[in-house]
């Protein structure tokens, strides 16, 4: 998908900062 | 007179039973005592006190304790309800508990709408919108021109906020969410369904064997 023809908010989801899921890694 | 209990369990401040944590999130007992070993993990990388500080967060999360990123930075808020720069076991079990799979929709949208709402004014403002895209921009290799930026900022916002009146209020969030439920997707960890299978509390167990 071209960056430009995403929303905003899908494309700040995509932030490394909101995966949460690097917390379980052991 | 104390309680002198040679074998006892060194609980930390902020430590809360699970049986409580239990009863007010989605989590059962035995996942909060898995999270508790995961707790106790990652607040005792760095300064071994029971409590997660901001950089353990942040070493946990990108391997690297010196990282600044503005989301991190806005979850590690809202995980801290307390606002007294740490996260306690209780703090860290309620807020993940909106990120359970079974955990309410409604809890998933709220808790996007203050991780977006960076002045916590009620409110998503279009400068705030535009602020968080640099920032993703920044931390990514995607390099888009200003007017790219521009747009993809003003098309969401003519998306998102119905009224009209410059901001997005949680009420036009949740219609908006209901259009784009990828926007939400984050939300959920469907780790935190297996996380007995992860941290599986046989430490834990044993104690409470112990001191029957």
């Amino acid at each position: 998908v071209a960056p430009v023809t995403m929303n905003a908010f899908e494309l700040i989801s995509t932030s490394q900062g909101l995966n949460l899921s690097s917390l379980f890694e052991k | 007179m104390g309680c002198f209990c040679s074998k006892g369990v060194k609980r930390t401040p902020g430590y809360e039973e699970p049986t409580v944590l239990a009863a007010e999130t989605p989590f059962t007992v035995s996942e909060v005592e898995a999270l508790y070993e995961l707790f106790k993990k990652l607040s005792s990388s760095i300064i071994d006190d029971g409590l997660i500080h901001k950089e353990e967060f942040n070493l946990a999360l990108f391997r690297n304790r010196n990282k600044r990123n503005l989301f991190a930075d806005r979850i590690f808020d809202l995980f801290d309800v307390k606002r007294n720069g740490v996260i306690e076991f209780g703090e860290f079990v309620r807020s993940l508990g909106v990120f359970h799979p079974n955990a309410p929709i409604e809890d998933k949208i709220a808790f996007a709408f203050r991780l977006y709402d960076l002045r916590n004014t009620g409110s998503i403002e279009q400068e705030e919108l535009k602020e968080m895209v640099l920032a993703l921009l920044h931390e990514s290799d995607l390099v888009l021109s200003e007017d790219v930026i521009e747009t993809i900022v003003d098309k969401t916002f003519s998306q998102a906020d119905a009224k009209g009146d410059g901001k997005i209020d949680q009420e036009e969030w949740k219609e908006f969410v209901s259009k784009n439920p990828s926007l939400i997707r984050n939300m959920t960890l469907p780790y935190l369904k297996d996380i007995t299978l992860a941290f599986p509390s046989f430490v834990l167990r044993s104690e409470v064997e112990d001191s029957e």
